[in-house]
């Protein structure tokens, strides 16, 4: 069982450092395995990220966007390892700016030739990248309605009430 | 991959509705409130979850339609979830089918490819995809940062739970 | 004092049912008195908002755009009433649709003639609202600079990799 | 009014920077990681925040710049605000001017006005303004929910702080 986690770990950390390096295009992350707190505490994993320019720091001193970023890159590695059946993301990139919301997307569509992405959202170069598109309404009669299934200008009408994009 | 999801009197999914995903990326977009998180809490809740504040609910029952204006609430929430595994595998079926259903009243029943079964079930056929409510594989509206604050040993156990 | 508390809660409870009026078009909202949980323990306020169509819900249950609607306009009809020196709000509006922005921004537009307001943003629809605006930008040396306090085109060059604006 | 903001050494800001701010809106963009949410600390932190936890640190020491690539770490964070009051009242001072200090060994000083002075007395002065570290006119990254989630008894508080 510990090889069998050993074999994915050395996977996980290797994907893990890739998608820093797309992610935070000038900096260096890695996964370490620590050792336990207690006498009897198990091993762990602790996540090191230094974006470019910048030293080493506890994440909880990094920005908001930083650590959507690094949380996604552990979730990415571990899908570029061994992928789930699908992931489903609401609203992950609320944090990010409009350049690290496109590398982030670079990643999933890298990714999602191979595996299946259910992704919630408000931004437009999201919308951009999808393969399949679900608009969702409110009825004045308070229940929600799917307005539609399709790409294309069937789904202009709520994208441009709700998508940001200007 | 998730195939399909038909929901019919989850929250405010009042009306029957399916949604078929296709491969690759698939987006869903509508203004505050239309329900898109609802949808999400539809699929993880069809996948067994029994924390109702993982669902924004002090209970089940909440999760039944309660009403609109002029329109009446409902007497049972039911989500059906149709899900293929990751990677084909001759050991796994190629398709599950998972079923739950609540009532007003609090009656909940579950079903595994049309067929009554436990909630127990619907946890370990799935468990065999490596789907489950608790796994990384789905990031909550509000939860995206949650890796950054886990514990080592935490994060050492989602990649254990991947192997 | 309760008599002073009484004068301020009426007005900000006239205020924050304007203010959901805006924010929630054909919704209703309103703040409640309400009686201690405990025997010894204070009156306080609870808020009550149903959105067009909607019945009454707890908060919990609403979405995260709905509660951060809320919570502002609750801000915002203290600033109506009796307004701070400043307010500053770093990405608050990271969960609003692009049509509930505007309209949050008309409200801080409105209220910002009589009080200062100091916004960390993303969101191009608030950067258009700017009467001031600075753009900051992290060197490779791992220092932050300030690379503007104008408006118009000056800012472009942090506004444009930054700001979400398709 | 928040009028003008000097930093030197504190989080990222390495160099000495000033802001003017103007009335109305002010609005301040950057990429993620380049300094803004540690603009709001500032400000925060020189309002008197005692609550490392509440600036995303252990301990105050951690305000000064601790370096970069090829830029050696500071010894002292020092940020300096300028605020008047909300509305004209005679018997306020038109401005005050705080100052707060802190060295990497931890020696920690404070002025108001340009005049050396204890914590208590910024505190005590920026609340005849009405300001302080924990006002509602301060909403943090991720916090704007907050306000949903207060016990009626919080709300109350926060209306009579405004009384
Ligand atoms: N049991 C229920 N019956 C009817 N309506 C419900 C029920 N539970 C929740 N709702 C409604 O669902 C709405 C929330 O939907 P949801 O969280 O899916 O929105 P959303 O599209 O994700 O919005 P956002 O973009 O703000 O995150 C609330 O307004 C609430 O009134
Ligand atoms: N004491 C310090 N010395 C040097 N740099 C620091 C210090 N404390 C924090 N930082 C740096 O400041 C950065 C975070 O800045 P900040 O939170 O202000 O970003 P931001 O502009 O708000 O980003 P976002 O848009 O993602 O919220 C971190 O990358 C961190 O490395
Ligand atoms: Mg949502
Ligand atoms: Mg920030």
């Amino acid at each position: 069982v510990t090889d069998g986690f050993q074999q994915i770990f050395t996977v996980v950390q290797e994907r893990f450092t890739d998608a820093i390096e797309v992610l935070f295009p000038g900096g260096a992350g890695r996964l370490v395995a620590v050792e336990p707190e207690d006498e009897d505490g198990e091993m762990g994993i602790e996540i090191s990220v230094v974006p470019a320019g910048k030293r080493a720091r506890p994440l909880a001193m990094m920005s908001g966007g930083e650590r959507s970023l690094i949380a996604l890159a552990f979730c990415l590695a571990i899908a570029m390892t061994r992928p789930a059946p699908f992931y489903l993301l609401d609203e992950v990139e609320a944090a990010l700016d409009d350049t690290n919301l496109r590398r982030f997307l670079t990643l999933v569509r890298r990714l999602s030739k191979e595996t299946q992405f259910v992704m919630i959202t408000h931004q437009q170069p999201t919308v951009e990248i999808a393969d399949t598109l679900f608009g969702v309404t409110m009825g004045s009669d308070g229940a929600s309605q799917i307005v539609s299934r399709r790409l294309g200008d069937s789904i202009e009408g709520v994208a441009r009430t709700t998508v940001r994009r200007q | 991959m998730l195939r399909r999801l038909d929901l019919r009197g989850f929250k405010s999914f009042a009306s029957p509705i399916s949604l078929d995903f296709g491969p690759g990326v698939n987006v869903i977009v509508g203004p505050n409130g239309s329900g898109k998180s609802n949808l999400a809490e539809a699929i993880v809740w069809s996948m067994g979850e029994q924390r109702a504040n993982k669902l924004r609910a002090a209970g089940m029952t909440e999760m039944v339609f309660s009403g609109g204006d002029g329109r009446p609430a409902a007497g049972v929430a039911e989500v059906r979830m149709t899900v293929s595994p990751a990677i084909d595998d001759p050991g796994l079926p190629t398709e599950i089918e998972v079923a739950r259903r609540v009532t007003r009243t609090g009656e909940a029943t579950y079903q595994l490819n049309g067929t009554s079964c436990r909630l127990l079930d619907v946890h370990e056929s799935l468990g065999t995809f490596g789907l489950g409510p608790d796994a990384l594989a789905v990031i909550r509206q509000g939860q995206v940062e949650a890796v950054c604050t886990a514990r080592p040993a935490d994060l050492r156990a989602v990649v254990e739970e991947a192997a």
